[in-house]
């Protein structure tokens, strides 16, 4: 463990507790997008179904399955309990245009060709670009409330960190995954042009807004 | 190593 994979980690879990909590208090999934939580709901069961076989650490089991309890708390918020205030006509990003293609991939580019791997390996090419439905169903409504940009800052930063915690990893232990790093970098650019917006207007106290 | 057997990071 080093300290950019624990800022990581802690920025991931600070975006899904935002979430959570936002859905929660204002009792309202507006300009949420679904779709996306249902696929970070998809990218956290194909990954950590090795919870109860293959114990990593304490912090590990109990990050995991936060991660699990929240993903799962949020879809279950967005399409039941508050399903009424859940813009389905702006979040159409078609799901099936993102896990075909990702599951395929999973298939033909992995490091071990086993249910378990080729599973976690859909799940790290499915996290890259789970993200698009919420970022397209921003493009359509032009705008985002504060709060789901601090949401999206704090998930875009997570994998960044990550990053430079693969970095750091393969100057000290030599270690490096080359499937996690480039999915890695992949989700990282999808957020570019967020961060400069978020940077730009978001920090200076404006609202959100894309040029239409 | 590339990609170790088990993954030990979230």
């Amino acid at each position: 463990m080093n300290i950019f994979r624990l800022l990581g980690d802690l920025s991931h879990l600070l975006a899904i507790i935002i979430l959570l909590l936002k859905i929660w208090r204002t009792r309202s999934c507006a300009g949420v997008s679904g779709k996306s939580q249902i696929l970070f709901a998809l990218v956290f069961t194909t990954r950590y179904l090795d919870l109860f076989t293959n114990f990593i650490s304490m912090y590990n089991s109990a990050m995991k399955l936060i991660y699990l309890v929240c993903s799962y708390a949020t879809v279950f918020l967005m399409y039941f309990k508050f399903k009424a205030t859940y813009d389905s006509n702006h979040d159409t990003f078609r799901m099936e245009f993102l896990v075909v293609p990702v599951g395929g991939l999973a298939f033909l580019v992995n490091h071990d060709f086993t249910p378990l791997e080729i599973l976690w390996t859909f799940s790290i090419y499915l996290e890259a670009v789970a993200i698009l439905p919420q970022l397209f169903m921003i493009s359509k409504t032009g705008e985002a409330e504060t709060i789901t940009s601090h949401y999206l800052f704090a998930l875009g930063s997570y994998r960044a960190l990550y990053i430079v915690n693969w970095v750091f990893r393969f100057y000290t232990e030599g270690f490096f995954d080359l499937i996690a790093i480039v999915a890695g970098c992949v989700q990282t650019i999808l957020y570019c042009d967020f961060f400069y917006l978020y940077i730009t207007k978001v920090l200076k106290g404006k609202q959100l807004t894309l040029p239409a | 190593p590339s990609g170790g057997e088990t993954h030990d990071e979230l």
